[in-house]
């Protein structure tokens, strides 16, 4: 079936909380990602960030992914230098 | 660690509160970032010196979104605090978001826990991957002392231990799935997936899925104890049942059911009986069978109490299993009981012992 408008617009909802949150952790390049469809290099981000919380590692933004990108966290990047 | 392990060149690191959040009493501010600089210099050489003006080290400041440091915080929820690897200028900082609500307790964020991860930054920790470590990124409440020996490893690899160490006991790391010796405190199905227990943790188990996650109880359900005796699922009701010692919790999902925690004896148990060592539901009959040292009860779910002729002998009753279990659950027609490291695999419909692995072999080891 196709998604009902408001699903569609939750999971563009999604997909730009995730872009933020790996840009911020995990020092994913902005301005190159295509909205609803996986860059590889978004891919690799996600399954880095899935591999350092011991989640299944898919590269998709799965619920248990953007479950764990929701919950309250440090701001310090997990991976990557301070400057 | 940070990049090139960073640290302070000196065991003496200064430190000053720059201002103070309305969420508290500014002595309740003072004694949570005293507890949390304490939580360090318990396991490490480090000294800490209070400053009221200048510049310190570490300079301790609540703001919200865009607040001098261009990394701004992003109101309530999500980001909590951040702090700066040890270092000149900003370096050491540590900053928390004010759009929080912050909390001596666990009613808001707990500022002591947010504070003693932030200063591991501050000192040059990085992030840990270890779920129950303090240096884990994600938020969660605790009480007690609140560093793994994920972290005290990290931070003396630093600066040393302390030369007149104060009893304080780290939490141990989180288990290994694939440990040889791996024994379980618990297991039981939830709407399709297999929960495991052990210490403060849970694996949770996805029929489709090869890897398993661990993550802390607390996590999860903050209501529960961080130590799981028993627990089984009533399916048919959609609850979970935990037990640790005298007391029974219901969950739906992630909530807590109401009226709960009640007390054990409540299921018809005598009072001399003080925890349930496992307990498991054989789907399809009603009936639930509950562990205790070396007898088991059986409980009737419909009519909600204890079946008379109970208890009785697990040895005589489950023959090849031994005297006490420590884990069990129920799938196709098996009975998987736990004991230390072994994993019996028990036909309910020939009444014995059909397979004998390791525990961890449900973990896909």
């Amino acid at each position: 079936f196709p998604l009902s408008a408001e699903d569609s617009e939750k999971g563009e909802d999604n997909w730009h909380f995730a872009e933020k949150y790996l840009r911020k952790f995990y020092g994913l390049a902005p301005g190159i990602e295509g909205l609803q469809k996986s860059s590889s290099s978004m891919s690799l981000v996600i399954k880095e960030m899935q591999s350092f919380f011991g989640l299944e590692v898919t590269g998709n933004l799965d619920p248990d992914t953007l479950e764990m990108m929701h919950m309250p966290r440090c701001g310090v990047p997990d991976i990557g230098e301070y400057n | 660690l940070f990049p090139r392990n960073l640290k302070w060149k000196t065991t003496n690191v200064t430190f000053r509160i720059v201002n103070y959040t309305p969420d508290m009493k500014a002595s309740e501010v003072d004694r949570a970032i005293h507890n949390a600089l304490k939580v360090w210099s318990d396991v490490t050489p480090l000294v800490f010196r209070k400053l009221h003006k200048g510049t310190a080290d570490i300079m301790i400041a609540f703001g919200s979104k865009e607040h001098g440091d261009f990394n701004p915080f992003d109101g309530p929820n999500g980001l909590l605090a951040h702090a700066y690897q040890p270092g000149n200028g900003l370096g050491g900082d540590t900053h928390f978001d004010e759009d929080e609500t912050w909390s001596t307790d666990s009613t808001g964020y707990n500022l002591f826990i947010v504070a003693a991860h932030e200063f591991g930054h501050a000192l040059g920790l990085s992030h840990s991957e270890d779920p129950g470590s303090l240096m884990y990124p994600v938020y969660s409440f605790s009480k007690g002392f609140p560093l793994s020996e994920d972290d005290v490893h990290g931070i003396q690899s630093l600066y040393g231990p302390n030369p007149n160490p104060p009893k304080v006991k780290p939490h141990p790391e989180a288990p290994k799935k694939c440990d040889p010796l791996l024994s379980f405190d618990a297991v039981t199905k939830l709407r399709g997936e297999t929960i495991i227990f052990k210490d403060r943790f849970y694996w949770r188990l996805h029929p489709q899925m090869v890897d398993v996650e661990q993550s802390l109880i607390k996590m999860t359900w903050p209501v529960l104890p961080n130590k799981v005796d028993a627990a089984y699922e009533s399916a048919e009701k959609d609850l979970v049942y935990i037990f640790n010692g005298i007391r029974m919790w219901a969950l739906n999902g992630y909530n807590l059911v109401e009226g709960y925690p009640k007390y054990i004896h409540k299921l018809g148990l005598p009072k001399t009986v003080r925890r349930v060592d496992a307990a498991v539901q054989i789907t399809g009959t009603g009936k639930t069978l509950l562990f205790t040292d070396e007898d088991y009860w059986s409980y009737d779910e419909y009519s909600g109490t204890m079946d008379k002729g109970y208890p009785r002998s697990i040895e005589d009753d489950f023959p090849g299993v031994g005297e006490e279990i420590e884990a069990a659950f129920y799938e196709y027609g098996h009975l998987y009981l736990y004991r230390g490291p072994i994993q019996f695999q028990y036909s309910y419909t020939s009444k014995r012992v059909v397979g004998i692995l390791r525990a961890n072999s449900l973990l896909n080891c």
